[in-house]
């Protein structure tokens, strides 16, 4: 890593930042999101803390720029430069300047927001380019996911130089190097096993639950660290393990867990009542189990997934919706193989499918982004 | 003038201003007289190329090579390299 001569840095630990110019290519909600995460990277190393500012004059001043824009550094059009941040200091210091011209994406059809602003505010907090290709503070520019994002060690020991560690007791949230020792004996799964995916995935409040095998691991919605493996029996001792799907209607305050032909109905961890039958549900009796279940929180339509087939469920009705069931890929283009797990965050749907997980964009109706299934629990 | 004819042998003239603007952009200190830097042109625009060379690991050769010029097109952050 590198400092700016004279190692500037930020004599707070609270900073202000506010975004001043948008862009058209991103709707002001996914800007506002990309650079909460941005600026999240370096707050989970360092103890440091960013608040929004919606008027006036804020330490980090981001904006969309075209061409020359007064601060003698004129962009230069689609690709080349990208974005540039000015080193922290009073009036300029800190401001982050995005070019406008280029294609800002939230996936990586064009260049991943998230990406370069978690780069930019290296540079707004004090950092120069590292020499270190692997570093996220390496000038050019190299796709990383929001998801799972971990600073790379060369950008951690470069912001602890300039603040410190964060203290401990608030201390930044870690994977711990061995998960808990699993009160039920036989060793816990491998935690970043690339290979396999998950059982089920659901949001339950404001977590989200991953299962795989007799284990389940549970994280905030936004942040993936502090992810470990639990025992499924520690928390739905009915369920045991291997769980088929599961999803939360969330207006209901229920979460349904399946499994086989039966299904379980949950209040957030509390179990309600023994298990039912999935015919429940309307489904024929030739269906014996299903893959994977979502609910589409805005239609009230909660979608089955059994083998290459899906089903529609409507909630509000209770039954399920005719002329289904439907062939997935008549519906999902893009996804490749059975469909796993399934879970629908800020609008989109995640499938999961072998160590893969596909995120859907309906508007689109096609997958814009492609990420390793076990990045959703911090690898 | 003789470092820029080596430069050209390996390389065309469109390449050499994509280099020549890199550099100024990411190599040279702002603010010095970039004419006085024309003047020693071959000599400073070699030394300017090992310099970014050096950074992103490259052979510090000081010539205008197939990997220095891939390097120098690839879309990037825009603060310079050479902090200042």
């Amino acid at each position: 890593y590198r400092l700016f001569p004279g190692e500037p840095k930020w004599k707070k630990n609270t900073l202000t930042y506010r975004v001043s110019k948008y862009t058209s290519s991103l709707s002001h909600a996914e800007v506002d999101k990309a650079v909460e995460m941005g600026l999240k990277a370096w707050s989970n190393a360092a103890p440091l803390n960013f608040v929004r500012a919606n008027t006036g004059e804020a330490d980090i001043m981001i904006s969309f720029e075209t061409g020359d824009h007064g601060d003698s550094y004129p962009f230069d059009g689609p690709r080349g430069t990208l974005a540039h941040a000015f080193a922290p200091g009073e009036g300029l210091g800190g401001d982050t300047h995005f070019d406008n011209a280029e294609k800002w994406t939230m996936g990586t059809n064009g260049f991943n927001l998230f990406t370069v602003a978690a780069h930019e505010f290296g540079h707004a907090l004090g950092l120069g380019h590292s020499t270190d290709p692997s570093a996220l503070m390496y000038p050019t520019y190299k796709y990383q996911s929001p998801f799972g994002f971990h600073l790379p060690k060369d950008d951690i020991k470069g912001i602890q130089k300039l603040y410190g560690p964060r203290k401990s007791g608030a201390e930044g949230p870690k994977v711990p190097q061995n998960p808990p020792t699993n009160p039920s004996g036989p060793s816990n799964p491998d935690h970043c096993d690339a290979t396999s995916s998950f059982d089920a995935v659901t949001m339950l409040g404001k977590e989200l639950l991953f299962f795989r095998d007799r284990f389940f691991w549970r994280r905030q919605a936004q942040l993936t660290t502090n992810v470990w493996p639990n025992t499924i029996t520690g928390s739905f001792p009915q369920l045991m393990g291997n769980v088929d799907a599961a999803y939360e209607v969330a207006e209901r305050g229920v979460a349904y867990f399946f499994k086989g032909p039966h299904y379980w109905v949950t209040r957030g961890f509390q179990m309600q009542g023994s298990p039912r039958t999935i015919s429940d549900f309307g489904f024929s009796r030739k269906v014996q189990h299903i893959d994977a279940a979502v609910h589409l929180n805005d239609e009230k339509k909660t979608l089955f997934f059994v083998g290459d087939e899906y089903y529609s469920y409507d909630e509000a009705k209770m039954r399920m919706e005719k002329d289904y069931p439907k062939g997935v890929d008549e519906e999902f283009t893009g996804i490749k193989g059975k469909i796993d797990a399934a879970v629908e965050v800020n609008g989109f749907i995640y499938f999961f499918s072998g160590p893969k997980a596909y995120k859907y964009d309906r508007e689109k109706e096609d997958v814009v982004n492609i990420v390793k299934a076990s990045s959703w629990i911090g690898c | 003038a003789p470092a820029m004819y080596a430069l050209l042998k390996t390389s065309n003239w469109r390449d050499f201003h994509i280099a020549q603007e890199y550099l100024d952009k990411y190599y040279m200190q702002k603010g010095k007289h970039q004419v006085g830097e024309m003047a020693t042109g071959g000599s400073s625009i070699t030394r300017k190329i090992r310099e970014m060379q050096a950074f992103f690991g490259l052979q510090a050769t000081g010539n205008l090579d197939y990997n220095t010029i891939s390097v120098m097109k690839r879309p990037r952050c825009g603060v310079p390299d050479m902090a200042n």
